[in-house]
């Protein structure tokens, strides 16, 4: 862990005194490996190390603490600062319909996501319905009405129709007669870098007037977490984050790096492939998991 | 980038900086510059240009075994199982394969061995119908190993040459995950007489550091013969190959660059290396 490694850097400070500089430097090379290692963007790292040196030069050694757990601390608390409140919640519309709409790059559990949602929308009270806006991957509005009858949630799909916002507008009319109030919609998995794909987003977005545009990505995304995240944010009106498959073992930098480059907050994260595997965002779990 | 930027730290500096954005990984980057540092006081190197020059060479020697190439039977049919973490592009890595398979003249027959996810055999069914190849299947829920198997044997019986099995996706972490892939190619190996001919694990490009955890767990559980790098087709350069490559040994035979079936191409060692600094 960190702490161990800072431990051994700061093996001759013993007692009084306080941090100096080069002592500071060479435990923020722990750092800096620490970060990298966890997939924290490097732009992002650099910001944070001269943070964290700012704060840790000339600093008191304290009795209670070894110099080691000093510095872990002022790690810890900067990630925590940058990861903001812990999330949980989604912003529900003053009338119905309230639609949420997910986005994301190719994999990073969408459609999954979908069914987990409608779960946590019902225990809130909520009745949710799903809308099947990916027309492209094959069997992916089969593989929707799967997970809608999973989670026993109505889906509306549409075979013949090759417009995504006609399917979506029809969704959401099919929602309200259902007496639904909440209307998840599925979309294809699509790279920041595609202009149609990226367009069709964007019009989809404007037809819907979601309360939610959430973009999903995978915990385990790597540097290129900042490029994803700058771009959906530049284009769509993005207002939370879930991270998914965060039942694996990577550290999870990526959350990191999103949230310091656009300052949107993340609302969840996924745990399991099951309808239940849906947790709420906790800041000072992730800090302690990038941490390692 | 500075054609004629004169060698000195800011240089190194700006080159650790290129391969770390292509998660290349802090640990392997710096004991690629720490190489190139020497080479140029062996080679004297003397501009910018001939120093990234020098790193992409390296890249590309390190990484360009294997590539392509598939091992095939002694006699058919060939069994290519294909495996990986969620969502990484197994089952349109297959579609790929077989459309390369099969442009070369080979008759390739699909085993739906993900049994497990929704709508995973219909994904694959609808590939199979459009490539028009046949496809086993059981039904969902159905022994992944079993699927396998009888595949094998309608390949032999119907004189195919090659069999592709899909499998469910599945985070290295779960144990009872991995032990079911361990029993889909113990089985396999009985219906084949030998081991599988090739294991493909398909790596996300998009995916960090733990990429190389993900290698680690899974040639651990079954001999892991190659690499399927996808998604290269984003922005993402998948530099976390090179790290696998170092201490697994494992070549990374192909390269996904799109959705369509046509989208994969021998891994091109060369392109991934100019992309890096590209
Ligand atoms: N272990 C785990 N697996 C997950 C999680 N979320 C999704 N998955 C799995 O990840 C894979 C991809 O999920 P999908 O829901 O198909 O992803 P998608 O974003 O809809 O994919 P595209 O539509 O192709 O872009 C599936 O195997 C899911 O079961 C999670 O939180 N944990
Ligand atoms: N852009 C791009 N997308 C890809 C590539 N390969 C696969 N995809 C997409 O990634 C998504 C997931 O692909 P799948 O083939 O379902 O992945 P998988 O590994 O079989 O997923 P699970 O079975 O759920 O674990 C789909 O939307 C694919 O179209 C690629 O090379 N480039
Ligand atoms: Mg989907
Ligand atoms: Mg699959």
């Amino acid at each position: 862990s960190l702490a161990e490694k800072l431990q051994g850097v700061f093996e001759r400070l013993r007692g009084k005194g306080t941090l100096r500089e080069q002592d500071v430097n060479q435990a923020l090379r722990e750092v800096r490996l620490a970060l990298l290692g966890a997939d924290v963007n490097f732009r992002v790292a650099k910001d944070l190390e001269n943070r964290i040196r700012e704060r840790a030069v000339g600093v008191e050694v304290l009795e209670s603490l070894t110099p080691a757990q000093q510095v872990v601390k002022i790690v810890h608390e900067e990630l925590c600062a940058i990861l903001g409140d812990d999330g949980g919640y989604l912003r529900f519309a003053s009338k119905p319909p309230t639609v949420i709409l997910l986005v994301g790059l190719q994999g990073t559990g969408k459609t999954t996501t979908c069914g987990k949602l409608a779960v946590h929308v019902r225990r809130q009270g909520r009745r949710p319905f799903l809308v099947a806006g990916d027309i492209y991957r094959p069997a992916a509005i089969r593989q929707l009405q799967v997970v809608g009858e999973g989670v026993k949630t109505p889906v509306h799909a549409d075979l013949e129709q090759r417009d995504v916002v006609r399917i979506a507008q029809d969704g959401v009319r099919a929602a309200l007669s259902a007496q639904c109030d909440v209307v998840i919609v599925d979309t294809a998995g699509r790279l920041h870098v595609d202009e149609d794909m990226m367009g069709e987003a964007e019009r989809l977005e404007k037809a819907l007037q979601p309360s939610e545009t959430l973009l999903l990505l995978d915990s385990m995304t790597g540097q290129d977490a900042v490029n994803v995240a700058t771009q959906f944010t530049s284009r769509l009106n993005i207002t939370g984050f879930i991270l998914t498959k965060l039942d694996g073992d990577t550290r999870g930098g990526a959350a990191i790096s999103i949230r310091a480059v656009t300052g949107k907050p993340i609302r969840f994260v996924g745990v399991s492939e099951k309808p239940e595997g849906l947790e709420v965002f906790q800041s000072e779990r992730m800090a302690s998991r990038i941490l390692g | 980038f500075q054609r004629r930027t004169k060698i000195d730290d800011a240089l190194f500096e700006e080159l650790e900086e290129s391969l770390i954005e292509a998660d290349v990984g802090y640990e392997t980057a710096l004991s690629l510059v720490t190489r190139l540092r020497e080479a140029v006081r062996k080679e004297r190197l003397a501009t910018g240009e001939e120093a990234q020059n020098w790193l992409k060479a390296d890249i590309e020697r390190n990484l360009s075994a294997g590539s392509g190439v598939i091992q095939w039977a002694p006699n058919p049919p060939t069994l290519i199982m294909v495996v990986g973490v969620n969502g990484t592009g197994k089952t349109t890595s297959i579609a790929k394969l077989t459309h390369y398979f099969q442009s070369r003249g080979n008759r390739v027959i699909l085993a739906a061995a993900d049994t497990f996810r929704a709508g995973a055999i219909e994904q694959l069914q609808v590939w199979a119908d459009r490539l028009k190849t046949d496809m086993i299947r059981h039904r969902e829920g159905a022994d992944p190993a079993a699927v396998v198997f009888d595949a094998v044997t309608a390949a032999r019986a119907r004189g195919a040459d090659l069999v592709i099995a899909d499998t469910a996706g599945r985070l290295h972490t779960k144990t009872n995950l991995m032990d079911e892939l361990r029993k889909v190619n113990r089985v396999s190996e009985r219906a084949l007489g030998r081991s599988a001919d090739e294991v493909l694990l398909v790596l996300d490009a998009t995916i960090g550091q733990n990429a190389v955890q993900q290698a680690r767990a899974f040639t651990d559980t079954l001999p892991i013969t190659g690499i399927i790098l996808t998604k290269l087709d984003g922005t993402a350069r998948g530099g976390v190959v090179l790290s696998i490559r170092n201490e697994l040994g494992i070549p990374i035979k192909f390269m996904g660059t799109g959705e369509k079936p046509t989208d994969i191409q021998a891994f091109n060692a060369k392109e991934f290396a100019d992309a890096i600094f590209g």
